[in-house]
C-alpha cells in the first residue's frame, strides 16, 4: 500500500492511498484503499471553530479498517462536536482513535494484533502544517517536503 | 516555485526488508519531487500533488501497489486506489481492477467525473470495481491508460507468490497465517 497527503494554497487538503492488496487474496477482494472513508480522508472546516484540517492515508489490514471506516474516524474526531475534538494535540487525537477505537474493535473479534499505518497531515490555524505518522506494524516508510523546504526527507520509521 | 505547498508520501506500513531499504526511499523523495515539479502551473493543485505522488510510488517494484503489486490467489494484479478532496469533499476510487498502470489516475478521473453534472440527473458513482472500472478506463481520454495483466507482475512479486502459494497447501498451516500476516507491505 502507498499513499500521499497534501496541502496547496489553492485547494487545501487532498489524500489518496493506493494498493496491490494482501499477497494470496481472493480475486475481487477490495481494501481499504477502495473505499469510501476507509483508506483515505481529507477535509476542511468552514472556520477554524469547527476543528482541523487535516488529510490522511491508511495502510494495513484492510478488513478491519473497513470495519471501524478508520480514516473518516480520525476526520471527525478532529472536528468540534461531532468528535468532541476541542483543540487537543493530533498526537492525543490519534492515540484515542487508534487505541480506543481502532484497536478495540479488533480485539473484540478476536484480531490480537492488526496491522496499521496512519500518515496525517494537520494544518494548524497559523498556518504551519504539521505531519504525523503512526503505525502498529514492525516498520512504515515515509518521504515529505514543502515549498519552502524542497529537499526531501525519506526515512524508514520502525 | 511559488506555491506555498506541503506533500509526505508513505510506502506502507508493514515489513520494508531491510536490504530494500534505499530502493524505497528513492521511491519516496522521487514521487515527492514529482510531486512538486509541477508547481506553479494552472493545474497546480493539493489532488493534482497526491495524484502525481501515487502515480510515482505505483511505478516503483518495491512497493505494494500498481507495478510489483501482491499477487491474488490466482497469480495476478487486482487493485484498489482513492483520493478524496478536503475543500470540496469529492472522492473517487476504484477496487479490484486489473490491467491499469496508475490506478490512482482512473480514481481521479472518478472523482472529475462525480463533479461533472449530469444532464439526466444521474448520480455519479463514489466507487468503480473490476470489469466495470476498465471499461470506465477505455471511456476517459486521459486517464491511467490500460497495459496487458502482465506487465504489471513483478519478478520479485511472482517469485514471492510461488513461495506462499505453495505453502498454503503444506500441513502445517498455522505456521503459514502467523508470518504472511507479517510480510504484507
Amino acid at each position: 500500500t502507498v499513499g500521499a497527503v497534501a496541502w496547496h494554497e489553492s485547494d487545501g487538503m487532498a489524500a489518496g492511498v493506493s494498493s496491490g492488496g494482501l499477497l494470496l487474496k481472493y480475486p475481487g477482494r477490495i481494501g481499504e484503499a477502495a473505499v469510501f472513508g476507509a483508506g483515505c480522508w481529507a477535509q476542511e472546516p468552514f472556520d477554524a471553530e469547527q476543528g482541523t484540517e487535516m488529510a490522511c492515508s491508511i495502510s494495513g489490514t484492510g478488513e478491519y479498517i473497513i470495519r471501524a471506516m478508520l480514516a473518516r474516524k480520525l476526520g471527525e474526531a478532529f472536528e468540534k462536536g461531532a468528535g468532541n475534538f476541542d483543540g487537543d494535540d493530533p498526537h492525543e487525537v490519534l492515540h484515542r482513535v487508534l487505541n480506543d477505537q481502532f484497536w478495540r474493535m479488533c480485539r473484540g473479534r478476536g484480531e490480537p494484533n492488526p496491522s496499521v499505518g496512519v500518515l496525517l497531515l494537520t494544518r494548524e490555524n497559523d498556518g504551519r502544517a504539521r505531519l504525523w505518522c503512526a503505525f502498529t506494524t514492525p516498520n512504515m516508510a515515509i518521504a515529505y517536503a514543502s515549498s519552502k523546504d524542497p529537499k526531501v526527507k525519506a526515512v524508514i520509521l520502525r | 516555485m511559488s506555491d506555498n505547498v506541503y506533500i509526505a508520501v508513505h510506502g506502507g506500513a508493514g515489513f520494508h526488508e531491510r536490504k530494500y531499504e534505499k530502493e524505497i526511499k528513492h521511491a519516496l523523495q522521487r514521487a515527492c519531487k514529482f510531486a512538486l515539479s509541477n508547481l506553479g502551473s494552472k493545474h497546480s493543485s493539493a489532488l493534482t500533488m497526491v495524484e502525481d505522488a501515487v502515480s510515482s510510488l505505483e511505478d516503483d517494484e518495491h512497493l505494494n501497489a500498481g507495478y510489483g503489486s501482491n499477487l491474488t490467489l490466482h497469480g495476478t494484479v487486482e487493485c484498489d486506489a482513492a483520493i478524496m478532496s478536503g475543500k470540496s469533499g469529492c472522492f473517487g476510487s476504484v477496487g479490484a481492477v486489473a490491467g491499469i498502470k496508475n490506478p490512482i489516475r482512473l480514481a481521479r478521473s472518478v472523482l472529475d467525473y462525480s463533479s461533472i453534472p449530469s444532464p439526466i440527473g444521474r448520480i455519479p458513482p463514489l466507487t468503480l470495481v473490476s470489469e466495470g472500472a476498465r471499461q470506465f478506463a477505455l471511456s476517459q481520454p486521459s486517464s491511467a491508460h490500460l497495459v496487458s495483466l502482465e506487465s504489471l507482475v513483478s519478478p520479485k512479486a511472482e517469485e514471492r507468490w510461488r513461495v506462499w502459494k505453495c505453502r498454503v497447501t503444506s500441513p502445517d498451516l498455522s505456521s503459514l497465517s502467523k508470518h504472511l500476516n507479517d510480510i504484507q507491505d
